[in-house]
Order: structure tokens, then C-alpha cells, then sequence
């Protein structure tokens, strides 16, 4: 999967991606305080690669939970499940339906995304990315997270943040129409390469591009630690 | 005998032909017979029909010439219909027929040599229950027939899921070889064709083995909660979601003991209850309220189905004794001041439901006995805040009144037939409002967009039901609406949204052909009456009169018979002497007819006895 981070201060993005076999879990967003948490599953594309290079993997499913509401979500590209105490409630991407309780609300919107919300303050966007029978993919997008903690982790959350680089020494990489830049970030000096992603939050299927810097192995050096330290048991 | 030939008749054809489409059924019975004998004979036609089936026609074939079937409004049709009964020369009657029946019978003199070809056609809506739809058949051909068939066809734009059929009477692989069973997509198809063989209870004997229930039940795919069908400006939608939790219920059951409950009533409603505790989910609350003359309690409060309330409870229902008259009021109203307490304390979760369900075997004559004002105080309790069920078990009690006072505080009226297995019966009632998975359920149109609409609001929407709304279209150019269904579920509150391409959903539909053109139109018409006339039951003089009205312009104008409406069929040269008769009672003609001195001379009893074939045919359906 690829991530894309916003950097509203700079007006710019920071793109990365994580190449795992399917079937990892990656740790997305971590909240201590507020027992928020998202993890997400890795699938892999239709075409049965065994060269990493060229697989493309995507999330699959997506986990959600709220340890403190005792609140629970699982995503896949099927079904969505909520889950209250033990109690579960099933829903369908073919569904248009908006669930509300307590501090929180959960709207399908049939076949394109899903917002979920806890209070006002955290919201998530998933969006359901067709692409085949039994190949489709799930996207993640954070729209607030303003009353997530400092303490807040994983390979979004670490961004949710205050953060800054800088970018320096643009100049002709192995492809002509991607310049190289050298990119100071957390202490680290990374060469990085001028590209581009797209953001589906609007459009399910063409995308809206966005022009980002991309950090190359995992994002290694742009996140905290490497990005196996990510990989975790759960998806709930 | 061979080829079926009983006393110079021949029945050479026997076909239950039915096409459902979108739920809504649409059957026609064909029976064609031919009198062999060197005289005139009187030819006999019996068809058992569903009791929530409206008869939409019938007609008479003789020797070629058809005698169509004319829909007209009761009060007119009974004047020439008490002019014949008076002669004593009625033929043609519905009357119940066990629990789920109708029973149409009609006989007509047929000319030495002639041929006769009895033709009925009803309608209904399936209903789903525990997750299935059913569509039930009652089958007694009275001789071996040499073309038996019974065809069903199913269309369902959702895609059929499952299909089933049986026959109480397929004992063994030749009669089965005669059922075939299919379906595929959006199509199903059942058939039995039983050769004249087949049909033998014994290799040489001439009587029939086909005796019995025939059932089919299906269901449809459900990958979105609910579907919108529309076909020239009308629209039918169904809402059935599916993987949601079960809400909690708070309920208590108010249990008649009185001296007539006792031997085997009281012994059924022992073990009912004793099988529905077994059911009752540890979130339930419940308590047992027991009346006769006087009103007594299990516990002073609701408490939760735990397993220790669960065993205790066992241990009371199994002391439950009859004893005494018959209290009705008191023990109602106890069990609203339960129900009303328990929520006003927080003493039960706050997102569960509260509902009342009372047997009683008779009529209550001790306290409060008028049920006027019963009602009036069961009402005022209640004040719309749950629902209240009541089972009306045998025959001696007053269905009507039970089933008014159910109707008006949001639940419903069950008779329990006193028989072998009304705990079974008790149970599975049980059963069908176990699992509410919402509750205060309301379907929501633009109102710019639609209008004639069925009822659009549920008190609850059970597991394995099915929410059916249909109206019209205000503007059949229209591109799209959307349909808003709320409700409340266990967790959390839900809005389920339908926007409806309304080009699309009619191009969807455009194999409806397959099946027949305007049932949409027709389901629609038949659900509102339904409704209409259930509404009827408790409305009062200027508001009944426009219901009675309107159901009235409807059944007759869809070609329904229905309680406000009777079908004549004439042979022209005949004159109104000349007649025969069918009569469709309701759940009132089940009731004592010594309460309901009005009832003994309904055609359907009076005059049965005194049948005279008429010398030709002239006849009438009739719904009560």
C-alpha cells in the first residue's frame, strides 16, 4: 500500500510506500489515551507475483477500534462489521445506511466509502476501491484527528503531529520527468523523488493526483524506526 | 374404476396453475370434467384457498360457453342472493377450512355428454415468516385424474436464494418422481404431475393417494436491505436487513388460569411456556402475571432472564393451576404498571423493547367485563408505548374483541386452535416476536414523490419478516427518489437510505412480462386493502364509512372479493331463481355462534343444508 502525508504548513505531501506479503497487519494509527486504534490488512494484487518489486499490495481489510467505548469495526471489501461488547452488527457495501449512537456514527455510502466518527474531532473516510470480483481494495483516509492524542502512533499517526523537513538540491533523477531532492526530516537526510499519488476521498475511481515527495524503502528514515516494527498480531 | 370415472363423471383435468411474482401470487385452479352417464348429473367443485387470498375470479365453462364472474358490491349482490337463498337454491359457498383455509365448493347439473370447465383465480401477498415466504395448497382431488398438475412458477427480480416443495402425502419414490423442483437467478419453477398411476393408494385400488398439503417456500437474495421495484408508476418496496443484533425485550406474559384452561389447555400452556423459556435470551426481562377472578404475579418486578430467574420461572409455570373466573382488565392493567414502572426506574436497558402477551380462553366476566371498557383502559395505559399480543385459544371467547385491542396498541391478535399441538402453536407465536432487530420502524418517501401509500410505520421489524411498503408515483417521469427507513436497533440507531433510479428500476423489471404485467399495480392494491379493512375494525362512524368506502372503490375496481364485495356469476337466460353461492367468512365465523345470533344466518351456514342443485347454473362469491 502507499501512503500519502499531508503537510498543510508546507502546502506540500510526503508519499511513501510499504511492501509486505500479504496477509501482514500494519499498525496505522495507536492512541493510548484516547484507546483508539486502526490497523489494516495486507492483500496482494490480482497478478500472482513472487517478485516483491513488482507486487502490488493493498489493504484489504481494516480494523477499528475503540477500547474505551468497547467499540469495534472490520472492514473488509465484502462487509462491514460493528461490533458493541460482543455483540455484532453486520452491514454491506451494497448498503446506504448511517448507524448513530452514543458518540459515534458510521455512514455507507453503497458501493464508495464509509465515514466513521467519534465525536467531533476523529473522523476516518473508507473508501471501497473496485477493481474485480474478490480483488477489490480498501483505502484509508484521516479527515480529523484533531482530539487524538500527542501520544498518538503507527505509520499515520505518528504524523498526526506537528512535523518538518526540508527539501533541497532538486535535481535530474533516473526519470526525466521525476527530479531527485535531498530531504532533511527528523534528523535524517533522505534522497527522495519528485512523483505523484492520488487521493480517492472524492472521486472513487479517477482519483484527484496529488504531487508528493517520495521516500524510498518502506519509508525508511521518514518514519519512526522501520517499518517491521509496524507489524502486528491483530487486526482488532 | 378406470381412467377415474366415478359414477359416469369423469374430472379429466385437474391444474393448479401459479405465478408469483415480487411476493405477490396469482393462482388459477382449472378443473375440467365430462358426464359420461345417459343423464343429466350433478357436478361437484371444491378448491381449498388461503384465508389471506382474495378471490379475483371465477367462471363456468359449460359445453363450450363461458359465464364470466362479475365483482359487485355486497349490499347489492345480496339482494338477489337472498332472493335464491330464500328458495333454497344456493350452491357455491366459502367456508373455513382449518386454520389457514378457505374452502370454495360448488356443484352445477351438467347435461348427459357435456362438458364442464370450473375456472377460480385468487391473489396474495406472501408473507415472510422465520426467513422463508410460503404459499400453501391443500390438495383432495376426490377420484383419480388423468391430468393432475400443479404448476408454480416464481419470478424474483432479487434472485431466488432457496426453494423448496412438499407434500404431506409423498410417502414413497414413485409419488416423488412426480415433483420436480428448480430454480436459477430470477427464476424457480415447482411442478407435480402425478400419472393416474402414481395417483393410486394401491396398485389396484381406484381411491387417490393425493391427500394433503402441498407447500412451497422460498426465499430471495438479500446483498442490500431493501429493494425498490417499480412497473407503470407503481412501486412495491422491501426491506429486510439482515446481521443485525436482536433488541432486548421486556415482556410479560399474562396467563388466563381460569377454571376453563382446565385438563389439556392448561397443561399446553404449561409446556409452551416451558419450551419459550428455554428461548428467552439472557438480555430479556420477563415476568408472569396469572389471572382468574383474581390477579396474581410471579415476581413484583420484571427481572432478567438469568439462568437462576430462568430455572426458578420453570419451577412456577410448572405450578400453574386453573382456578375460577375470569379477569381479564385488572390483569392487563397490572402488567402495564409493570412494564411502565420497570422504565421509569431504569430497572431494564434503555434500548430494549417492552410487550405484553396475554392467552385467554374466554370472555372476561369478573371486575371489569365490559370490553368497551376494557379497551378504553388498556388503551389509556398504554398510551402507545408497547405493544400488546393477544392469543385467543379455542373458540369460546370473543376473537373480535381481542383482536381490536391488540390492533390498537401496535401488536396483533392470534387464535390458537385447541388441538394436539397448541403449544406448538403457542410457541411458534412466540417464536415470530422473539427477535425484534429494530424497533419503531419508519419508511420515508420525498412527500413530492409518492402517494397512495401502504402503511409506512412499524412498531418492530422481526428477524425473518419483511417490511413491505407500495405506492404510487406522483410523477411517472421522474428520475429518482430516495427512500429514508429509521429505526432504532439494539445498539444504535440506524437510517437506511434507497436512492431509486426509477428509469433503472423499471428497466430492471422489464421481464415482469414473464410473469404478468400490472402485478405491482394489483400487490399495491391488495396490500392496501388489507389494510384498509384491518383499520376498519376499529374505526368509529364517519372515519369506518370512508374506509369502508375506499376499500370498497378499490376491491371493485381491482376485481377483489373481499368482505365488502361479492361475485356473481349468471348464465344469461337464467333467471335469479336459478342461482348458487360462495361465501368467504372471516376470523368472526369462527367465534361462538350463540354470542353472534347475527351469524347463523350467514348463507355459509344457514343454507349449506338446504342445498338444491339448481337445473342451471347462476353463481355468486362472496367475502364476508
Amino acid at each position: 500500500p502507499h501512503f500519502i502525508i499531508q503537510v498543510p504548513e508546507k502546502d506540500d505531501a510526503i508519499c511513501f510506500n510499504i511492501d509486505e506479503d500479504p496477509g501482514t497487519v500494519l499498525s496505522l494509527i495507536q492512541d493510548p489515551v484516547t484507546g483508539l486504534s486502526v490497523n489494516g490488512q495486507i492483500i496482494g494484487d490480482k497478478r500472482d507475483s513472487s517478485n516483491s518489486n513488482t507486487r502490488k499490495t493493498y489493504f484489504g481489510k481494516l480494523g477499528i477500534t475503540n477500547a474505551q467505548m468497547d467499540f469495534r469495526i472490520e472492514v473488509t471489501t465484502e462487509k462491514i462489521t460493528l461490533w458493541n461488547g460482543v455483540v455484532p452488527t453486520t452491514l454491506s457495501w451494497l448498503d446506504t445506511v448511517t448507524v448513530t449512537q452514543d458518540g459515534l456514527s458510521v455512514t455507507i455510502n453503497r458501493k464508495k466509502n464509509m465515514v466513521i466518527s467519534f465525536g467531533r474531532g476523529v473522523t476516518f473516510v473508507v473508501v471501497l476501491h473496485r477493481v474485480w470480483k474478490k480483488h477489490d481494495f480498501l483505502g484509508f483516509y484521516v479527515v480529523d484527528s484533531h482530539r487524538m492524542s500527542a501520544q498518538t502512533h503507527g505509520l499515520l499517526g505518528q504524523f498526526f503531529h506537528p512535523f518538518d523537513f526540508e527539501v533541497s538540491d532538486v535535481h535530474p533523477g533516473s526519470d526525466p520527468t521525476k527530479p531527485d531532492a535531498i530531504m532533511v526530516v527528523k534528523n535524517h537526510q533522505l534522497t527522495v523523488t519528485r512523483g505523484s499519488q492520488k487521493d480517492y476521498r472524492k472521486d472513487t475511481s479517477v482519483g484527484m493526483k496529488v504531487n508528493c515527495w517520495f521516500v524510498h524503502n518502506n519509508g525508511e528514515g521518514l518514519i519512526d524506526g522501520v517499518h517491521t516494527d509496524y507489524i502486528v498480531s491483530n487486526l482488532l | 374404476l378406470p381412467e377415474g370415472l366415478v359414477d359416469g363423471i369423469e374430472v379429466y383435468s385437474t391444474k393448479i396453475n401459479s405465478k408469483v411474482t415480487s411476493r405477490f401470487a396469482h393462482n388459477v385452479i382449472t378443473t375440467r370434467a365430462v358426464n359420461h352417464a345417459e343423464e343429466a348429473k350433478e357436478i361437484f367443485f371444491d378448491a381449498e384457498l388461503p384465508k389471506t387470498g382474495f378471490i379475483t375470479n371465477f367462471t363456468l365453462t359449460i359445453d363450450g360457453v363461458t359465464y364470466p364472474g362479475n365483482i359487485k358490491e355486497k349490499e347489492v349482490a345480496k339482494k338477489q342472493y337472498e332472493k335464491a337463498v330464500s328458495q333454497g337454491k344456493t350452491a357455491g359457498l366459502v367456508k373455513a377450512s382449518g386454520r389457514k383455509l378457505e374452502k370454495f365448493t360448488v356443484s352445477v347439473n351438467v347435461a348427459a355428454g357435456s362438458k364442464v370447465t370450473f375456472e377460480l383465480t385468487y391473489e396474495e401477498l406472501l408473507k415472510r415468516n422465520k426467513g422463508k415466504y410460503e404459499m400453501y395448497l391443500k390438495i383432495q382431488p376426490k377420484q383419480l385424474v388423468k391430468h393432475f398438475e400443479i404448476d408454480v412458477h416464481i419470478f424474483e427480480p432479487q434472485g431466488i436464494s432457496t426453494l423448496d416443495a412438499e407434500a404431506s402425502f409423498i410417502t414413497n419414490d414413485l409419488l416423488g418422481s412426480a415433483l420436480t423442483k428448480s430454480f436459477s437467478g430470477q427464476k424457480g419453477h415447482v411442478s407435480f404431475k402425478p400419472s393416474l398411476d402414481q395417483q393410486r393408494s394401491c396398485p389396484t385400488c381406484t381411491d387417490s393417494l393425493l391427500n394433503g398439503d402441498f407447500t412451497v417456500t422460498y426465499d430471495v437474495n438479500r446483498e442490500s436491505p431493501g429493494d425498490v421495484q417499480i412497473v407503470n408508476g407503481y412501486f412495491v418496496h422491501f426491506f429486510a436487513p439482515q446481521g443485525l443484533p436482536v433488541v432486548p425485550k421486556n415482556v410479560v406474559f399474562v396467563i388466563d388460569v381460569s377454571g376453563s384452561m382446565s385438563g389439556r389447555k392448561i397443561q399446553q400452556t404449561r409446556d409452551a411456556l416451558l419450551k419459550i423459556l428455554e428461548d428467552v435470551k439472557k438480555d430479556d426481562y420477563l415476568n408472569f402475571i396469572l389471572f382468574s377472578g383474581y390477579v396474581t404475579t410471579w415476581k413484583d418486578q420484571l427481572v432478567q432472564a438469568t439462568p437462576e430467574n430462568l430455572q426458578e420461572a420453570k419451577t412456577f409455570v410448572k405450578s400453574i393451576r386453573d382456578q375460577g373466573s375470569t379477569n381479564i382488565n385488572d390483569a392487563l392493567l397490572r402488567a402495564i404498571h409493570m412494564l411502565n414502572k420497570a422504565q421509569e426506574e431504569h430497572r431494564v436497558p434503555e434500548r430494549s423493547t417492552s410487550i405484553i402477551i396475554m392467552l385467554t380462553d374466554g370472555d372476561a366476566n369478573t371486575g371489569e367485563s365490559r370490553p368497551e371498557k376494557i379497551r378504553e383502559n388498556v388503551r389509556n395505559a398504554i398510551e402507545g408505548k408497547f405493544s400488546l399480543y393477544n392469543l385467543g385459544f379455542g373458540r369460546n371467547l370473543d376473537y373480535s374483541f381481542l383482536e381490536s385491542m391488540a390492533l390498537e396498541n401496535q401488536g396483533l391478535a392470534r387464535r390458537i386452535y385447541e388441538d394436539s399441538d397448541a403449544d406448538l402453536q403457542l410457541q411458534g407465536f412466540y417464536e415470530e416476536v422473539a427477535n425484534p432487530l429494530l424497533t419503531s420502524v419508519k419508511v420515508e418517501y420525498p412527500d413530492n414523490a409518492i402517494q397512495d401509500l401502504t402503511q409506512n410505520s412499524y412498531q418492530h421489524f422481526y428477524d425473518g419478516s419483511e417490511i413491505v411498503v407500495a405506492g404510487r408515483l406522483v410523477d411517472e417521469d421522474m428520475n429518482n427518489f430516495k427512500a429514508d427507513v429509521k429505526g432504532h436497533g439494539a445498539l444504535s440507531d440506524l437510517v437506511y437510505t434507497k436512492e431509486v433510479d426509477v428509469k433503472e428500476a423499471e428497466k430492471a423489471l422489464k421481464e415482469q412480462d414473464y410473469i404478468f404485467g400490472n402485478f405491482i399495480e394489483r400487490l399495491w392494491a391488495y396490500l392496501t386493502i388489507e389494510q384498509l379493512l384491518e383499520k376498519r375494525k376499529n374505526a368509529q362512524s364517519e372515519e369506518k364509512e370512508n374506509l369502508t368506502a375506499q376499500a370498497l372503490d378499490l376491491s371493485l375496481k381491482y376485481h377483489f372479493v373481499t368482505p365488502l364485495t361479492s361475485m356473481v356469476v349468471t348464465k344469461p337466460e337464467d333467471n335469479e331463481n336459478q342461482m348458487a353461492f360462495a361465501d368467504k367468512p372471516g376470523e368472526d365465523a369462527e367465534g361462538k355462534p350463540s354470542q353472534h345470533p347475527a351469524r347463523s344466518a350467514t348463507p355459509s351456514t344457514a343454507y349449506q343444508v338446504r342445498y338444491q342443485p339448481p337445473q342451471n347454473p347462476y353463481y355468486y362469491v362472496d367475502g364476508d
